[in-house]
């Protein structure tokens, strides 16, 4: 799946997903990925996010719209990413996912849920410090 | 706001990056550069897990799911279970521009599809197939049933209801990293 956000110079957000789920699902099954709130979310007067993972548990907690609320309230994107991994974290310890946020300012984060096989989550930035696509990579919590 | 414009993506999918910010430098909106990135992915079938030939259902099938949202006016294009179209994200747009819904899904889906120009094509490739066979060949492990017979962690279905139900069984099943919404 590919989660992707940007905001323009105008402020102006944007947020979208892609995938084609998970291998041998039961036909007729959908993830998170095109879920509002859930695979993505945006909102111009805060920020957007999006997640990763496995989406049948995603879903149920509306990862993306939960991020955007709490930097609406001020919390650091890394942070709002933090706090939504926790609260799945709590219900399920071993789910896999993650999610990236970005807030109308430019500051972004990510976070993800540490798993024996999932100790680190990669992903892209682009942004006019930089002139290249840089992966970047969060230690799961 | 210095640091703007931002794209930002899942994984190590630099040409999407890449794409969305040539699309925001040609004067593109925030939501082209997030069509334009998300559809590169599935054109180059990011990881098997975007577009066309990556992780078949039980059948064989290869189904996408996309969705685009503009956070400017809060609007909504989503396609879920969209069967033989490969720009699952030029249909989620599609689905933003021209209509009042938000999601779309299944064959219906693939009807509006084809109704806005999409060509309709096989999306399992030799890759899906082997995929396939070889889950086929492995008893049908893993799965995601529970609660059925014959018992899903040995044998393939069809499936249906015990008639007495066993309780006990975890409500959650760990994924295969490799193999993410």
């Amino acid at each position: 799946t590919i989660g992707m956000v940007v905001i323009d110079k105008l402020r102006h957000t944007a947020a979208g997903t892609s995938t084609n789920g998970l291998k041998f699902k039961i036909p007729g099954r959908v993830g998170d990925s095109p879920i509002p709130g859930s695979g993505a979310y945006a909102d111009d007067m805060a920020g957007a996010a999006a997640a990763t993972g496995d989406g049948d548990i995603l879903l149920r907690f509306l990862p993306s719209y939960q991020a955007v609320e709490y930097m609406r309230k001020g919390d650091d994107p890394t942070i709002a990413c933090q706090k939504v991994i926790s609260r799945m974290k709590k219900y399920f310890p071993e789910f896999f996912g993650a999610v990236i946020c970005a807030n109308v300012t430019g500051s972004y984060g990510a976070a993800c849920n540490k798993l024996p096989t999932f100790t680190q989550f990669s992903f892209m930035v682009y942004n006019s410090l930089q002139n290249q696509p840089t992966t970047e990579k969060v230690d799961c919590i | 706001s210095s640091r703007l414009p931002l794209v930002l993506n899942t994984w190590s999918f630099k040409n999407a990056t890449e794409a969305a910010w040539q699309t925001l430098a040609s004067g593109g909106s925030a939501v082209d550069a997030v069509e334009n990135g998300c559809a590169v992915c599935e054109t180059e079938q990011c990881d098997g897990s975007v577009g066309f030939g990556g992780n078949p259902d039980e059948l064989g099938e290869t189904t996408l799911d996309a969705m685009i949202m503009d956070g400017t006016a809060m609007d909504v294009g989503a396609v879920g279970d969209l069967r033989r179209i490969k720009n699952a994200i030029g249909v989620a747009r599609k689905i933003l521009e021209h209509t009042t819904h938000s999601l779309l899904v299944g064959e219906s889906a693939t009807k509006f599809a084809e109704s806005m120009g999409f060509t309709s094509e096989d999306l399992s490739t030799n890759t899906s197939k082997a995929l396939h066979s070889n889950w086929l060949a492995q008893n049908c492990q893993p799965n995601y049933w529970r609660k059925v017979i014959p018992d899903p962690s040995k044998y393939c279905g069809p499936y249906k209801p015990p008639d007495v139900l066993k309780q006990g069984t975890s409500a959650y099943k760990e994924v295969d990293i490799h193999g993410h919404d």
